[in-house]
C-alpha cells in the first residue's frame, strides 16, 4: 500500500498571475512528487497541493521565500486514510 | 458481500467495487420492470464496465446519461451515483416528476466509470485518480480519462508526460473505459443529456474546457445551471459556482463534456461535488447523503428542463 504518512495538503492562495506561474512550475518538478488536487486560475484562487513528507520543507520554504500565502488544509494525509478505512471496515462489521 | 436488499445498503459509507457491482445486481433484481445492469465493454485489467438503465418500455427512446467517478479517487461520486441510482428506481411511481421524465425517456447510469482506478484506491493508493493502463517506455501508470475524449485532443490544459496526473494519453479514446462511452453514445445516437460528475470544489460547469468560445447554447446552459444550482443550495445552502469550463476553472484539452456537447448533446454539465476545500477527495462518509440529496435537486432540474425541451 502507499503511505501518506507525514504528507500534507496545502492550501496557497497566490495573488499576482506571476506567483500562479511560479506554482506551476513548482507543481511540475518531478522529484518533488506534488500532487494538484485543486487548480487556480487567477490571484486569489485557492491551490491545493498534496505534499508528500519529503518535500514538505522544500515546497514551504520556496513558499515562504517568495511571500506566497498558505495554510495546512490536511495536517497528516495518512491520519485522515485511517480514519476512513476504520468507519468503512466498522460499518461492513456492523 | 453479498447485498440482501438495497433498502438496508449502508448508503452513508463508502464501499468496495464488488458491493457496488453486487448492489446493482440486486437493484435490477428488485426493479425488474424498471432497471437492468448492461455491460458497455471491460476495462484495460479487464473488470467489467456496467450500466444502470432505467426505461420503462419503447425503443431507443431520447435519453439522459449520468456518470461518476472517472476519476477514482473521488469516491463520494461513486457513493452519489449509488444514492441517485436508488433514488431513481424508488421514486418510479411515487414522485411525479420522475415518473414523467421515465414515461418519456430511458436514463442510465455508469456509477464505477473507472473500475480498475476505483479498486487501486481500496487496495493500493487511496489517491489514485487515473486508468491503470501501462505507458510504454515508462514506469509511469494510467491515462486521465478526462482529457482522453477526441475534443480538443492534445492541446493547452493536458499534459504529454505519462506521470503526470493529467496525462492525456496517447491517442484519444486510447483508454478503454473512454472508447467504451463513445461506441455507446455513439451507437444509441439519441442521448439529450449528459451529466458527468466529478469532485471537489462545488461547481457545475458547462463546455467548453478546451477553447475560450462561447458554445452556441452558452445562454440556455447558463441559465439551466443557474436554476439547478439554485435547486441544489436550497436544501443546506451550499454554494456553487456555474459556467463554463474554461471560464470557471482552467483550461483543460480532451475533456468529457466538450467531446458530448460536439456530439450533438446539448445539455452536456459536469459537477464538482462537495467540499470546498477541507477534506477535499477525503470526505467523511457522513457527508455523502447530503452530498447526494443535493446533487439530486440539481440534477433533476437538468432532467426535467431535457424533457420539456426536446430537440
Amino acid at each position: 500500500n502507499d503511505s501518506f504518512i507525514g504528507d500534507q495538503v496545502l492550501r496557497i492562495t497566490a495573488n499576482s498571475e506571476e506567483q500562479i506561474y511560479m506554482l506551476k512550475d513548482l507543481a511540475e518538478l518531478d522529484h518533488l512528487q506534488l500532487d494538484v488536487w485543486r487548480e487556480a486560475v487567477k490571484p486569489e484562487d485557492s491551490m491545493d497541493i498534496h505534499v508528500p513528507h519529503s518535500s514538505l520543507q522544500t515546497v514551504k520554504a520556496f513558499l515562504e521565500s517568495h511571500g506566497i500565502s498558505y495554510s495546512v488544509m490536511i495536517e497528516d494525509v495518512q491520519s485522515v486514510v485511517d480514519h476512513e478505512r476504520a468507519e468503512m471496515l466498522a460499518a461492513r462489521s456492523t | 458481500a453479498q447485498i440482501r436488499s438495497t433498502n438496508s445498503f449502508d448508503y452513508a459509507n463508502y464501499h468496495t467495487l464488488e458491493e457496488i457491482y453486487n448492489w446493482m445486481d440486486e437493484l435490477a433484481s428488485e426493479y425488474p420492470h424498471l432497471v437492468t445492469k448492461e455491460q458497455i465493454g471491460s476495462s484495460y485489467e479487464g473488470r467489467p464496465l456496467y450500466i444502470l438503465k432505467f426505461s420503462t418500455g419503447g425503443n431507443n427512446r431520447p435519453s439522459i446519461w449520468i456518470d461518476t467517478g472517472i476519476h477514482s479517487r473521488e469516491w463520494v461520486t461513486q457513493a452519489t451515483g449509488v444514492w441517485m441510482a436508488k433514488k431513481i428506481a424508488s421514486d418510479y411511481g411515487n414522485d411525479e416528476s420522475i415518473t414523467s421524465i421515465l414515461d418519456q425517456m430511458d436514463i442510465f447510469i455508469e456509477i464505477v466509470t473507472n473500475p480498475d482506478g476505483f479498486h487501486f484506491t481500496h487496495t493500493k493508493n487511496r489517491m489514485w485518480r487515473k486508468t491503470r493502463s501501462i505507458n510504454a517506455g515508462t514506469s509511469c501508470v494510467g491515462v486521465d480519462p478526462n482529457r482522453n475524449w477526441d475534443a480538443g485532443f492534445g492541446g493547452p490544459g493536458a499534459s504529454s508526460q505519462p506521470c503526470s496526473e493529467t496525462y492525456r494519453g496517447p491517442r484519444a479514446n486510447s483508454e478503454k473505459e473512454v472508447k467504451a462511452i463513445v461506441d455507446f453514445v455513439q451507437a444509441h445516437g439519441n442521448i439529450k443529456a449528459f451529466v458527468s460528475i466529478h469532485s471537489y470544489s462545488q461547481l457545475l460547469l458547462y463546455p467548453y474546457g478546451y477553447t475560450s468560445t462561447p458554445v452556441p447554447d452558452k445562454q440556455e446552459l447558463h441559465d439551466l445551471a443557474q436554476r439547478a444550482v439554485s435547486a441544489l443550495s436550497s436544501l443546506y445552502g451550499t454554494s456553487y459556482r456555474y459556467g463554463s469550463i474554461i471560464t470557471t476553472i482552467y483550461q483543460a484539452s480532451g475533456g468529457t463534456i466538450d467531446w458530448t456537447y460536439k456530439q450533438g448533446i446539448k445539455y452536456s454539465y459536469t459537477f464538482e461535488l462537495r467540499d470546498n476545500g477541507r477534506y477535499g477527495f477525503l470526505l467523511p462518509a457522513n457527508q455523502i447523503i447530503p452530498t447526494a440529496q443535493e446533487t439530486w435537486l440539481a440534477v433533476k432540474v437538468i432532467m426535467e428542463h431535457t424533457r420539456d425541451n426536446p430537440y
